[in-house]
């Protein structure tokens, strides 16, 4: 949640910079927000009337390079690398620190071999240092990295720009966790009355032994 | 007697002014202060001890330094005199810095550092001077041995605002949260240390290398679950032997929490937490 | 709200905690 607090000034401040600006402008803002070292979140921007009309312009293809911080992945850009603008250093970092969090969206543990596929890396040693520096260390991902396995296990990571096709699986989660609370509360209740009632049933089975005894002592 | 204290004190004044400081302190260790057939006073004795202390630190001679200190150390609980006061405890601060007890120093460093008078006698005590204190409590304790202690008074340095505003202040927030800390960063720091701080011990190693490798080492180990020797000297910038020897001292001194697989040549760094307590730990996911 | 949409998915990313044979075996 810190990630969100860092990028809220600087969600605002594109967004605005994006409303202020003119259509020939909006490129170098789109370039400057997806350069900036802290920013990992586009949906707002985007969203920006400016932004969304420059569509079908000359500049169309500058959304698509939103888009693509916004959603996609390092493969995307390799694939449709013709169509788009060349990236400054600082973009390419970025959207490589975005390939991480979407990998860690559906895995928790990210083995080497794809990572050093996915990110272009060509050996072990520069893998990690990139994602102790620019993953790690800049807050967006926390996990450890195994060398014996040859894998990163993700703990914590950077929630990226939802599509609107991921939001029914969220909710299903959701949904799913929150019963299966709910029935897991159930059954530490009927635990605890098992109990209770195996205490009850206990101490009267104690009190009939001990008066029969009683009973017993009396008679003879 | 009192011809021979003013003498030794004249001819100590003359070196002093052409920077003989061992020799100036010589002059003046020289006056008897235990005897008993003159009575001098306990202030004194007191600032006599602590000037001469000061002298031999000048030449950063820290064992004759010291038994004078520990000379005015029976003095100075005695004493009202607020410089001499404050020049012993400065006196203390260097001594233990110079004999490399890095953490106690820096103890004593910030507790200076935090005086809050601006003239104590006839002294004026300045922003900068504080500011200097500050510095090296921050110093001694990048370059104390890596542990639980050090974390504390990291954090309590860190959290101070005044470090923020000091040069120093980068590689303090790198050291606070146990980031690795690379070769730039290092001989930037190295610049601004003193001699002593960067002087070649037994193993090899500096002062500073083994500081710096110890941290990295702890650092390394909030990263990996495991890595391997080489992995790990190639990190630490030195030979893989060399690293598992320091890991394996860490690790004996309890500083790091971990196992040595020689066989394999891995280091497994680990936290023993037991399972259910491991996902007790999680209950803030709950909160969220 | 992005924002919170973000955290929930970063939140759901989290589960399971915990997936070990030894931690279901304390569990259970």
């Amino acid at each position: 949640m810190d990630i969100e607090q860092k990028q809220a000034d600087l969600i605002d401040y594109f967004v605005k910079q994006a409303h202020n600006h003119k259509e020939e402008s909006l490129p170098n803002v789109i370039v400057e927000a997806t350069s900036n070292s802290s920013l990992f979140a586009f949906s707002e921007i985007l969203a920006v009337p400016n932004i969304t009309q420059l569509r079908g312009t000359k500049y169309s293809v500058f959304v698509d390079v939103l888009q693509l911080f916004a959603h996609g992945t390092w493969s995307d850009y390799k694939k449709n690398v013709e169509r788009l603008p060349p990236m400054v250093p600082d973009q390419i970092r970025k959207l490589k620190q975005l390939s991480v969090l979407t990998f860690a969206e559906t895995n928790k543990v990210l083995p080497y071999d794809k990572l050093m596929q996915e990110l272009d890396v060509s050996n072990v040693r520069e893998l990690e240092d990139f994602l102790i520096n620019e993953c790690m260390y800049s807050g967006i991902v926390r996990g450890k990295l195994d060398q014996l396995r040859r894998c990163f296990e993700v703990q914590f990571a950077a929630g990226r720009d939802l599509r609107p096709e991921q939001l029914e699986n969220m909710i299903r989660t959701l949904e799913s966790w929150s019963t299966s609370s709910d029935n897991l509360l159930v059954s530490i209740q009927d635990k605890i009355k098992w109990a209770d009632t195996k205490s009850e049933m206990n101490k009267k089975h104690q009190k009939d032994v001990e008066d029969r005894m009683e009973a017993a002592k009396k008679s003879s | 007697d009192e011809q021979v204290l003013i003498i030794r004190e004249k001819l100590a004044e003359l070196y002093e002014s052409e920077e003989e400081w061992s020799r100036a302190a010589q002059m003046l260790s020289g006056i008897d202060l235990d005897s008993g057939i003159r009575m001098l006073d306990e202030a004194y004795k007191l600032s006599k001890c602590v000037q001469i202390a000061r002298l031999y630190l000048e030449d950063d001679d820290a064992v004759n330094a010291e038994a004078f200190i520990n000379k005015a150390s029976f003095l100075v609980s005695n004493s009202q005199h607020e410089v001499l006061n404050l020049q012993y405890k400065v006196c203390y601060a260097r001594i233990l810095d110079l004999k490399r007890k890095f953490l106690e120093a820096a103890l004593r460093y910030y507790a200076i550092s935090q005086i809050e008078k601006r003239q104590i006698g006839d002294e004026l005590i300045d922003e900068e001077a504080l500011e200097q204190a500050l510095t090296a409590a921050v110093t001694c304790t990048i370059l104390a041995a890596a542990g639980p202690q050090r974390s504390r008074v990291l954090a309590t340095l860190y959290k101070d605002e005044r470090c923020s505003k000091l040069k120093i202040y980068p590689i303090l927030q790198k050291v606070y949260l146990e980031r690795i800390l690379r070769k730039p960063e290092i001989d930037a720091f190295a610049e601004e240390l003193r001699a002593h701080q960067k002087a070649l011990l037994p193993d090899n190693f500096t002062v500073l290398d083994r500081a710096m490798i110890e941290h990295n080492l702890l650092s390394a180990s909030k990263l990996y679950t495991n890595i391997s020797f080489e992995e790990l000297g190639a990190l630490l910038g030195i030979a893989p032997l060399k690293a598992e020897k320091i890991a394996s001292r860490m690790i004996y001194e309890d500083r790091m929490r971990g196992s040595i697989d020689q066989v394999e040549a891995f280091i497994h760094f680990e936290d023993d937490t037991e399972e259910l307590q491991q996902w007790d730990q999680q209950a803030s996911l709950l909160n969220l | 709200e992005n924002s919170l949409l973000r955290q929930v998915s970063s939140l759901l990313r989290r589960l399971p905690v915990i997936e070990s044979e030894k931690f279901q075996d304390d569990f259970l």
